[in-house]
């Protein structure tokens, strides 16, 4: 409603599930809502505006957390990106590379997926499409070898920048989850040093598993930040608030279609903005 | 685990002696809470929970001496009954072809399951041609092609030319050919892409399918229901396929569908191999929403 609109008891119940529905879940739109009335209560709020304007303002503030962008500062820079099936990883690997060429940059795609089938034609595709270089191995082969046999290479090639595509797994699949970790210890021999980023690939149209999504992957192999793919659903991710406040991480980018130029750095504002309509 | 909720939060108030109403107001919260949690929609949970509490407070709880498990069978009972009432069995057309089309949003598992329904259909004995008529996604016809290969089918495809008309000359296809069920994988789309979802019209159409399943992601939030009464209004929903259940989502989003689209909730996938297919078992989903 509008900002002259009273708080009142309908406005607080219709906030809440507009929270909801946004995906942010009932603790933390519990948590949320507490916060908002008790602060209400103290600075005398008449209207509905006061509100909402404060929530805006508490949520972005929160979610600008330093360390989102990829930065180049270090030759090659390695940036490896996981997540559960489906959430969109190649896609945004190819629209990464796409910012990075256009910046006259080297890039070289990684095929770490040998399981998926055309996993690694799907990536070809991208790397065609970005002007990247690509390493591919045998389907089925082992990925930790892809890997390492990748970033090998593009410190051979003196490439600027490396991203490691890996195959989606379920956090729960204790194999698949050690098969991580076993691409992340090789990723740090072949480069002599930690990846400069792990970005975890989450679709926003994820309710809350996502939160145990981002936990479990962050145990497996540290999380430097977030993608949200496919923001320009209905979906509003939500869900995102409760991850950051859980692994304390930024929001990278987020995905905004199937194009390759639709990808943007995340900005707060807009993130919060759209949260409601 | 919904029915601990529900005792520890019992055990706290019939400390006092018996319940009262506005304790089983209390416990039907915690089930709206415990819904939420798992991701069925806000207007599911409510009209659920008003299901519940009309039973609950018609069946003596009051007098109960195990008050929460009563409420959490109550639950139980009416979540099983709710998405059980449905066939739950694919239909086929008694003149063959028959014709399957799959549909849903970007990466919910519809290749995959295109796959997985044709080699459990072969099992069966029936067999399937596979239609590639996702013409916009990398390597989705080679995806297709793959899979075909890995359980000896074939794959209809004509590159990137007009998916509706490779849909339609892929039925003919398997008129000539003598296969009995044809499976149509499309692309995913966004059920507010008019375009596109006016091209998945256009393919059933043509095909005139006798099941269209919505493949639907298994952790999908809250807006599940919107996303299938999307597809549902346009195309006309006849059952749900529900992918990647082997994760630990709870799996709210397929009450949410059932309820708001009325189509049966028909196969499960339950990993990415091609025989990772389950039948649907009301019984098991009802548990496993409730938590
Ligand atoms: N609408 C929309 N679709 C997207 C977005 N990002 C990716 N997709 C689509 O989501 C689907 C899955 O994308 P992929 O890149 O294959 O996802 P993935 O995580 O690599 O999948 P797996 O490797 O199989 O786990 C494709 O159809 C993409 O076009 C986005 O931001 N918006
Ligand atoms: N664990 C698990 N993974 C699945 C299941 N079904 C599909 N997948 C995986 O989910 C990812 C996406 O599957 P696809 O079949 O490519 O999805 P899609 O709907 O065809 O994607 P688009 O064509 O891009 O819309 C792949 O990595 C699949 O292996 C399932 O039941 N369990
Ligand atoms: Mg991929
Ligand atoms: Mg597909």
């Amino acid at each position: 409603g509008g900002s002259e609109r009273p708080l009142d008891a309908e406005f607080w119940e219709e906030f809440e599930e507009a929270l909801l529905a946004a995906d942010l879940g009932v603790g933390t739109s519990e948590r949320i809502l507490e916060g908002l009335k008790t602060v209400a209560r103290q600075e005398g709020w008449r209207s509905a505006g006061q509100a909402v304007e404060r929530f805006r303002r508490d949520v972005e503030r929160f979610l600008d957390l330093p360390g989102a962008p990829i930065l180049l500062d270090r030759k090659p820079t390695v940036v490896l990106v996981v997540g559960v099936n489906g959430t969109g990883k190649t896609t945004s690997i190819g629209k990464l590379a796409a910012r990075y060429t256009a910046q006259g940059k080297s890039v070289l795609l990684v095929a770490g997926d040998t399981f998926r089938a055309a996993a690694a034609d799907q990536l070809a595709i991208w790397a065609e499409r970005s002007g990247s270089q690509i390493v591919r191995g045998p389907e089925n082969g082992d990925p930790a070898a892809v890997v390492f046999d990748g970033i090998t290479a593009g410190i051979a090639r003196g490439v600027d920048l490396i991203f490691v595509d890996t195959a989606g797994r379920l956090q729960t699949k204790n194999n698949l989850m050690e098969e991580l970790k076993k691409i992340r210890r090789v990723t740090e021999r072949a480069l002599g040093r930690a990846p400069d980023r792990t970005l975890l690939v989450v679709d926003a149209t994820t309710g809350q598993n996502a939160i145990s999504q981002a936990m479990l992957f962050n145990e497996v192999t540290p999380l430097d930040g977030l993608i949200v793919t496919k923001l320009d659903s209905t979906a509003k991710g939500g869900v995102v608030l409760g991850i950051v406040e859980r692994i304390e991480r930024p929001i990278s980018y987020v995905g905004l279609g199937e194009a390759i130029d639709q990808l943007e750095p995340f900005d707060a504002r807009e993130f919060v903005a759209t949260l409601f309509d | 685990q919904l029915s601990d909720r529900l005792g520890a939060l019992f055990s706290r108030l019939t400390g006092r002696g018996r319940l009262s109403e506005s304790d089983v107001t209390e416990a039907l919260r915690e089930i709206r809470v415990a819904l939420l949690e798992a991701d069925v929609s806000l207007s599911s949970a409510k009209s659920f929970v008003a299901r519940v509490k009309e039973r609950a407070l018609g069946a003596d709880i009051l007098e109960s001496l195990t008050p929460a498990q009563t409420i959490v069978s109550i639950c139980h009972e009416e979540l099983v009954a709710l998405l059980g009432g449905a066939e739950a069995r694919l239909q086929f057309s008694d003149a063959p072809p028959s014709v399957i089309l799959l549909v849903g949003l970007q990466g919910s598992g519809k290749t995959t399951h295109a796959g997985k329904i044709a080699l459990r259909l072969k099992e069966q004995g029936r067999r399937s041609l596979l239609v590639a008529a996702d013409i916009y996604r990398p390597a989705a016809i080679a995806q297709l092609q793959r899979l075909g290969e890995q359980i000896d089918l074939p794959v209809f495809e004509r590159g990137t030319a007009d998916p509706v008309e490779t849909a339609r000359l892929g039925v003919a296809e398997a008129k000539r050919l003598g296969i009995s069920t044809v499976i149509i994988d499309t692309a995913g789309r966004l059920q507010i892409d008019d375009a596109l979802m006016t091209e998945l019209e256009r393919i059933r159409a043509v095909t005139k399918p006798h099941e269209v399943l919505f493949v639907a992601d298994a952790m999908t939030g809250q807006e599940a229901a919107n996303v299938a009464d999307g597809f549902h209004r346009r195309l006309g929903i006849t059952g749900i396929v529900l992918t990647k259940m082997d994760g630990d989502t709870r799996g709210g989003a397929a009450l949410s569908i059932f309820e708001r689209t009325g189509a049966p909730i028909k196969l499960i996938g339950v990993g990415e191999k091609l025989s990772a297919l389950e039948a649907f078992y009301p019984d098991r989903l009802a548990s496993r929403i409730l938590g």
